[in-house]
C-alpha cells in the first residue's frame, strides 16, 4: 500500500547539498505494522513527509494505495492525503486557537463527516489515548505529552489507510505509551490500518513485526521478526 | 541552591480549577544531579517553570541562590535568570529566524559577553552536542533531535549554576542521548553545575544520584542512590 523506489532528497544550504535520503527502496503490504528507527538526522522524518506527499523528491518515486503521487493534480494529491493518510507530527502541529476536540475534529469536517458524528468519534479517540474532560483545553493548557496525545487522536479520527506517525511516544511516560500503542495495534489487526512508525523508543520497536533502521539517508536494515 | 516550599499552582478551565502541583516540598543541594520524572501531565513542566521564575505559584514559595523569587523585582528576576538559570524547554522554543549559532549566542549576547568568545563558545557547545557543521542552519532545516540539542546547547552555553532540563532526549536516539548525558554528567562535576530533568527516559534517571516521581502534582518519591 505504500512503495517507494530510489527515493532521494537533497536539500541545499546556501551552495552546499545536504543529501536526506540518499535512495531509499520500500514496499509496505497493507495491515503491515513498521517501525523506522535510526540515529537523530538519519531522515527518518523526511521520509515520512514524502511518503505522505507532504514534501517532494529530489529524484525516485511513492506510491500510495497504487497511486503514484507525482502523476496526481495538486488537488488529487490533497484528496489522497486526506481521505488516506494520517499524519502524527514530530512536532504534533495542532492549530493553537481550536481545542483539543476542535483539533480532531477539523480534519474529519474536511472530510465532510456530519457534527453528531465527528463529537461522537472525537469524544471516543481522546477518551481512547487517556484525555478525558480534556477536550475543550486549548493546546497551550495542556502537557506536552497530552498535545503529542491530541495529535495521535487527530490522525486516527479519520479512519485512514495509513498512519504515518512520527516519534509518537516521545514525550510520554511507559504506562501512557504501553496503551497507545495497544490503541494502534488493536486498529492495526481490527481495521487493517498500516502503521508507518518512526520512532526512537524501544518499546515501541519492540511491538512491531517489522523494523526498519535508517542510517545517513539509506535503509541500513529491514527485518520482520516473528510473533512474540 | 534551589528551594520550594508547599508550592502550589492552580490553573482555571473556564470556572474549573485545575491543580497541577498541590504543594511541592523540595530541596535541591549545590552539585545536585536530579532527575524528576512521573506519569505525562503530573506536574513536571509546572514545577520546571515555577522554579526557573517563568510562571507564578498559586500558593508557597521558590528560592534560587538564597533569594526569593516572590521578592524580586521584574527587572530583578529577569537579571536572576539570565545570570544563574539556564532553561531547556520541552518544546525547544528556538527563534526561527536565527541560525542555531546564532539562538546559542543570543542568551550569551544579552549577557554582555564579547563577540569572539561568543562565537568560540558557542561553537564549542554545537560541536559537544553533536552538531558540528551545522551552525549556521536555521531551526526549520534541522531534524526534531537536532533543534533539541541546540537547546540544550543554547542553556549551556549561558553557564549557569542550575540547569532546568525538560525532557531534554526525547527526541534522541540512545547514542545520542547517551553522549549528551555524558556531557552533563561532566559539566556537574567539573563545573558544579546543577541539574533537575524532567524526563520519562529510563536512561536519564539511571544516571542520576537523586530520583524524584512526581504524580498528580504531589512528591510521590525522593531517593538518593548511591554512585554505581
Ligand atoms: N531544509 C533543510 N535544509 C538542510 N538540511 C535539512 C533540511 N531539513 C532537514 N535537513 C537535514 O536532513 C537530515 C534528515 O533530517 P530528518 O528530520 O529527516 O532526520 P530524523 O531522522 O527525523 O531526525 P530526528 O530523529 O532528530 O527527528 C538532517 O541531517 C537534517 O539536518
Ligand atoms: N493553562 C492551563 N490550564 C489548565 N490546565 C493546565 C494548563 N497548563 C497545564 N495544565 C495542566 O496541568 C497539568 C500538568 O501539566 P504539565 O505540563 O506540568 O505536565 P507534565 O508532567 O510536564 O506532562 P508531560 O510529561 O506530558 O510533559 C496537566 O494535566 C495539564 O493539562
Ligand atoms: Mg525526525
Ligand atoms: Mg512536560
Amino acid at each position: 500500500i505504500v512503495e517507494c523506489r530510489n527515493l532521494k532528497k537533497r536539500y541545499f544550504q546556501g551552495s552546499v547539498p545536504v543529501d536526506a535520503l540518499r535512495g531509499v527502496d520500500l514496499q509496505v503490504e497493507k495491515g503491515d505494522f513498521v517501525s523506522l528507527s535510526g540515529p537523530s538526522g538519519s531522515g527518518k522524518s523526511t521520509l515520512l513527509n514524502v511518503l505522505g506527499g507532504l514534501d517532494n523528491p529530489s529524484e525516485g518515486s511513492v506510491k500510495i494505495a497504487g497511486q503514484d503521487l507525482s502523476q496526481l493534480s495538486k488537488g488529487d494529491l490533497a484528496d489522497l492525503r486526506l481521505q488516506r493518510i494520517g499524519f502524527v507530527f514530530q512536532a504534533y502541529n495542532l492549530i493553537p486557537v481550536l481545542s483539543a476536540e476542535e483539533n480532531v475534529e477539523f480534519i474529519l469536517q474536511l472530510q465532510g463527516v456530519g457534527a453528531a458524528e465527528r463529537r461522537q468519534r472525537a469524544r471516543m479517540l481522546l477518551a481512547q489515548v487517556g484525555l478525558t474532560g480534556m477536550e475543550s483545553r486549548r493546546p497551550a493548557q495542556l502537557s506536552g505529552g497530552q498535545q503529542q496525545r491530541v495529535a495521535v487522536a487527530r490522525a486516527l479520527a479519520a479512519k485512514p489507510s495509513v498512519v504515518l506517525a512520527d516519534e509518537p511516544t516521545a514525550n510520554l511516560d511507559s504506562a501512557t505509551a504501553e496503551s497507545l500503542l495497544s490503541l494502534m495495534a488493536e486498529l492495526n489487526q481490527e481495521s487493517g490500518i498500516t502503521f508507518i512508525v518512526a520512532t526512537h523508543d524501544p518499546r515501541v520497536i519492540a511491538h512491531t513485526r517489522r523494523r526498519i533502521v535508517l542510517t545517513d539517508g539509506q535503509i541500513d536494515q529491514d527485518v520482520r521478526v516473528s510473533e512474540d
